[in-house]
């Protein structure tokens, strides 16, 4: 079983439409694949189409209250793809784990409990907060997609920081799988200068897949679905593919 | 004077994008205005040309070591704009306040001594923490973008139950300002959707204006420019520029 995260503090680079339409070409490879929101928006939860509000719980009774993760787990309508879902009841997390016992731990005393799937995804919100950093702690390795836009490389500097700051202390295995470049526009210059400019930086942890700009990739979570089933012919649905591919290469 | 913040934790929905080009058209309508960079990616303050690592001290230093915020005012290439920049710093800021005292008033502190403006803008960070709460503590208003998207209004539920906490306890006179749509575009019809939503929830206070999709915005930065100076004839300077112009309406 391999446990990754999908950080970076800054917003909207496609950290959730990463964590989904990944999960579900790993899922149709055949790999058993588990989703767990970790973001209080949870919009992973509801971009599978499940309603929110209809739950009475979630990830954060499995992080503070102790309950299992088999007393939260939604079957999803892709095979092979599970997920613990996030409710707003997650967004007082953070406050409440500040004081509480081994608190950088709490997620990965969760996962340590789970058996039976291949690969576990944990979409993270846009900060370095508790939650993020639960995160960490709890993976073999991370995935930081980065969105081809000028603003994408400001905060790389402090994101490989605190990364840093938690292989010294909290989690020392913890290991970058790849850098993912997300919507590239082919018309614009300053795309493939960003492309350009993360390459040197990561080298040849980029992954080789770039994700291109998409409108059906926005469209697929206003109805409930992955973009292996809303539009599996389109480029977007292709690269995702073709990024598990990545991922399962490089084992 | 006036203090707004920009507000929405839902991440890349262009509140840095909206602070500085709505602050660069109300300096060009003759208001002096100031903009506070309180988000530790401190893009605002790139975005407007600034190297951050040059800089020896930041709004960090102003909230937690309380000098006044002249030792760190810094004035733009835009004429009547001036910045209290954020550098690396303020990522430690908000563990740090947790065990101050008046931990959610230490921004009002600092705005209560600023005079000489007609508009303080504050961009703030893609969360509901303590930075953002110092923030909507500070402000007489807040504008929340909201990009048309389909995880745009996700996130607003919990936006509105944190501001109401803050009306109740912190800032009775907290008001909206209004809501901007942004990133709209025209060939899709989820944009439309969006747009119906919002104005159907928000009422006549969702502004006029509707930000358009536009690469001129996203590319301006990497100049650090306003779309002001960078391209004043694009369809996103034309909206910003509009967006001024309501603001000032407004009163
Ligand atoms: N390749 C793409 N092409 C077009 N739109 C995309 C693409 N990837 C993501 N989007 C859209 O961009 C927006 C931001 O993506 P998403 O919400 O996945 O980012 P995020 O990093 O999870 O955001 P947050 O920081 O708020 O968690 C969403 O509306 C999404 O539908
Ligand atoms: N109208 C627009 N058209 C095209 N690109 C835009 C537009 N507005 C913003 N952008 C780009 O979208 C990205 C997100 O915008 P921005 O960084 O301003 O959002 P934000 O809400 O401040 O993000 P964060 O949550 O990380 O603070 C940036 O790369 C920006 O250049
Ligand atoms: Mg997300
Ligand atoms: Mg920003």
């Amino acid at each position: 079983m391999k446990t990754i995260a999908i950080i970076n503090q800054k917003g909207g680079v496609a950290k959730t439409t990463s964590t989904i339409n990944l999960a579900a070409y790993l899922a149709i490879e055949g790999k058993k694949t588990l989703i767990i929101d970790l973001d209080p928006q949870g919009n992973a939860t509801s971009g599978l189409g499940v309603n929110r509000f209809d739950l009475a719980r979630c990830v954060y009774e499995a992080l503070i209250d102790g309950i299992t993760y088999k007393d939260i787990l939604i079957t999803t309508k892709v095979k092979n793809l599970d997920l613990l879902p996030a409710t707003i009841s997650l967004a007082g997390a953070e406050i409440e784990m500040v004081n509480m016992e081994s608190r950088e731990f709490l997620l990965r005393r969760l996962v340590d409990e789970i058996t039976g799937y291949d690969y576990i995804l944990i979409d993270c919100p846009p900060s370095l907060g508790l939650l993020t950093i639960n995160a960490l702690t709890a993976s073999d390795q991370y995935i930081v997609p980065i969105q081809c836009e000028y603003y994408a490389l400001e905060g790389l500097g402090q994101l490989l920081k605190t990364i840093n700051l938690i292989k010294q202390g909290l989690n020392p295995e913890l290991d970058l799988n790849g850098a993912l470049m997300t919507m590239f526009n082919s018309t614009q210059n300053l795309s493939s200068q960003v492309v350009a400019e993360v390459r040197a930086f990561f080298k040849e942890k980029v992954f080789d897949t770039v994700i291109p700009r998409s409108v059906r990739l926005s469209e697929a979570p206003s109805y409930g679905e992955t973009i292996s089933t809303y539009a599996p012919t389109s480029k977007g649905a292709i690269a995702y593919e073709a990024l598990a591919k990545e991922v399962i290469k490089r084992g």
